[in-house]
């Protein structure tokens, strides 16, 4: 599987949306301090469904719309779309004959977020069994949050165990 | 279960000695378990010893060494587990030159089996990538991409 | 005593909202009282506003910002009470290349009142000290002093 | 008051005595990861009369004696002395008419901690309420450690609090 293409609209600071492509080896997201650089990595955690506040650096789970902007009125509504490409191995379960897949999540101020898979309507719990089989869950070691490199290193036994656990 | 987790633990350790080698030649890194009798609770340690120094507790780590032990360890990891992509934030923020030059060589290794996408402000790790993408706010307080030349 | 914190407390909150505003033109910080009514255990909480953004909780301020508005809270209470010399380990890690430069200035204002010793990986940031010493570990595990020459 | 010397011996990983002549202004430390730039740091606050092990990221109290290398041998004693000279005020309390004070912290492996005043024996006691007036105390604004500056940021409004009071 490949990241293919990231599109975010609403989502906290890309008020106007964005696309994404990726292509294979390395990437690099560059620019000033306060541009907008993490916000993208909070918008592959939340569209692979991250359900926790503090993870997203947020105090409540509206902090993910886009809130305004001195000039700007916030938005009511967030959306990310991730896509990913078959790259070889073919995808799990239902989705075995795609080559492509599309993820999307969406949430209205004060609402609940709606999850899709290929624009059709799923469970939050659908998202996460896509992404089980193939280690990117939003907690293991494929994502590392800004400042918290060293948090293997630094961790009590009992919690480096957890890493271990999730490439088992 | 039990069986598979002591699998994993076993693979992954194999996996750490070597790029924990790679990363800090002359150097010796590697996990254990802090209670073999019991493979569903047990906690796992990190025993480190940087080249020329005597193996120490790693709270005594600099802070790049920490960074770059934990870079060893997530490289280690997903050589045995590899994932179809990564995403890393400024990993690279605690290194010295040479450390990122290290760096630089080993995000390339990693490439070869995941897709690598990396938050840096480092001129030479942007020069590494394959691809770029520029964030900026030319509307204040909104963001949006813009293209990038690096010199 | 309740009047002593009362009295320091509106001084660092007057420096605050000038150091602020010196290094994010536009912008605006303060400091508020969480419990006016009881000054012996109130908190004191930080208003940020960011140039061109609204003002927000201070968890979603990036890395940089975070560092920056911390760097301006600390040399706000220099300002009021200036310490005989400061000890700064790395503070500028997370700043881009503009943000260290008005850190760059903003040390060397601190250091008309201050002795400054601070560590950085950062080369422009060394060239505005006035006095450099390089550490290094010539024989493996055991630092000494070298002199460093910035060309 | 100013810093005007740093002698270091023993102490973590200067197994040899260095010496550091400091002048007005700005003095930057230098040098690659893990050379020992952190130490210094280390060797201040604990010179200043530092007890908590962790704020000296170790284990135990003797982690701050040299432990040895690879090729050297570990030794018995640190010792850490700083030099300051009067600037413009006087130096508080019994030492007034001082224009130089050097403090001391001794220290051999299993061992209790000795304080020095101008080389004559002293209780820490004496040693923190000479800082205390100063404003240099180990836990306040002035000295921020390697990946913590954004801590008065992120803490919790009764923490920040005492930021505050340091200054009072
Ligand atoms: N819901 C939202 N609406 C509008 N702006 C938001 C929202 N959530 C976060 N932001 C803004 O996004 C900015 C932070 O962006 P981000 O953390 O991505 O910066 P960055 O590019 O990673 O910077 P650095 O290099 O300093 O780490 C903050 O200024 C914050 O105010
Ligand atoms: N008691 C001791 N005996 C010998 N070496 C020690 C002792 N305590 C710490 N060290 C060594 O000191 C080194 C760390 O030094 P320090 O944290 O000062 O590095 P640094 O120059 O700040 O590096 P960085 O740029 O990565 O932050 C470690 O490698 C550690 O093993
Ligand atoms: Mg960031
Ligand atoms: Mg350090």
């Amino acid at each position: 599987m490949k990241l293919k293409r990231l599109e975010i609209s609403g989502f906290k600071s890309f008020r106007d949306k964005v696309v994404m492509d990726f292509s294979e080896g390395v990437t690099a997201v560059v620019g000033p301090n306060g541009c907008g650089k993490s916000n993208v990595v909070d918008a592959i955690r939340w569209v692979m469904g991250e359900q926790r506040v503090k993870a997203l650096r947020g105090k409540k789970m509206d902090d993910v719309v886009f809130n305004g902007s001195q000039d700007a009125a916030p938005v009511s509504m967030a959306e990310v779309t991730m896509t990913v490409a078959r790259d070889g191995q073919a995808f799990p379960g239902a989705y075995a004959e795609f080559t492509e897949i599309s993820l999307s999540r969406k949430v209205v101020r004060d609402g609940e977020s709606d999850y899709y898979i290929n624009k059709a309507p799923c469970r939050l719990l659908d998202v996460k069994e896509f992404f089980m089989g193939t280690g990117v869950g939003t907690r293991t070691y494929s994502l590392v949050e800004q400042g918290s490199v060293a948090t293997m290193v630094e961790a009590k036994p009992e919690d480096r165990r957890l890493f271990i656990e999730d490439a088992a | 279960s039990r069986a598979r987790f002591a699998e994993t633990f076993a693979a992954v350790n194999a996996c750490f000695k070597e790029v924990f080698a790679h990363v800090f030649p002359g150097g010796r890194g590697e996990l254990l378990l802090t209670d073999e009798n019991d493979l569903l609770e047990t906690g796992v340690d990190i025993d480190i010893q940087i080249p020329g120094k005597r193996a120490q507790n790693v709270s005594l780590l600099s802070g790049g060494e920490k960074s770059l032990a934990a870079i060893a360890l997530i490289f280690a990891i997903l050589m045995y587990r590899p994932t179809p992509f990564l995403v890393l934030d400024e990993v690279d923020a605690a290194l010295d030159d040479a450390n990122t030059n290290l760096f630089n060589r080993l995000i390339k290794d990693v490439a070869n089996k995941s897709q690598v996408i990396m938050i840096t402000h480092n001129k030479s790790t942007m020069e590494v990538a394959d691809s770029l993408f520029g964030v900026t706010m030319q509307k204040q307080g909104i963001s949006s991409l813009v293209s990038v030349n690096l010199n």
